[in-house]
């Protein structure tokens, strides 16, 4: 399973 | 960082240029809803808080700063600068409206149960439906300056080239954000009926207009 999303866009 | 996100980015940025260009030139903002770039404001704010605790890159850095101060500057331009030339009559959407679900869905549907992270999650979902008073607007008076019409092409091919970078991303990297994906697939669904009379008119030459 993915981790969560890092918030790395924009 | 791969060219359909950059370019997402470059729209996004252009899109506010026009905008600023459009208000100075024209020294009106006749056309441009104030509520829909008062939302843009909240969600700056409320996404890039996360300069206070979270390093991206300078890239990154320097393009929430951007956003944050240009959207600001923006609000005071309609508001103080060229104040008299808004007409708040014809700029009646219901804010509530949206915020209101946004506040709502952010507290259900979110990755982690954490203040910064609720906000985060708001701000994807509001800006997913922050052009809608601007678009009622548009159906409302049925016509736009073309310059106006290009700020919104701009605004509204951002969020449309953010999807193949998330295919992109999704095959690259193993990343995927359901959150940002289907925000993002709403907010471009609401420039389908303005890029069609945008692609049909103002790109053949002729004033944006709508059918009676």
């Amino acid at each position: 399973h993915r981790p969560p999303p890092k918030h790395d866009e924009l | 960082m791969n060219l359909f996100r950059l370019l997402g980015d470059l729209s996004h940025l252009a899109s506010i240029f026009i905008l600023i260009h459009k208000i100075q030139t024209t020294r009106s903002c006749r056309g441009i809803s104030f509520q829909t770039q008062a939302l843009y404001v909240t969600v700056f704010v409320a996404r890039y808080i996360d300069l206070f605790f979270r390093w991206i890159s300078l890239y990154n850095f320097f393009m929430k700063i951007f956003f944050i101060a240009s959207s600001v500057y923006i609000l005071y331009l309609m508001k103080y600068r060229y104040r008299p030339t808004h007409d708040p009559s014809i700029d009646t959407f219901k804010v509530e409206y949206l915020v209101g679900p946004a506040v709502v869905l952010s507290l259900i549907f979110n990755y982690k149960f954490e203040f910064t992270e609720i906000l985060w999650t708001f701000s994807i979902y509001l800006e997913a439906v922050a052009i809608l008073p601007q678009l009622f607007m548009l159906q409302r008076t049925g016509e736009a300056e073309t310059i106006t019409t290009h700020y919104l092409a701009a605004l509204g091919a951002y969020r449309a080239l953010y999807i193949p970078n998330w295919i992109y991303r999704y095959f690259t990297e193993d990343v995927v954000d359901p959150i940002a994906i289907v925000a993002g697939l709403v907010q471009t669904g609401l420039y389908l009926d303005f890029f069609y009379v945008y692609f049909t008119k103002v790109l053949q030459g002729q004033k944006f207009e709508l059918p009676a």
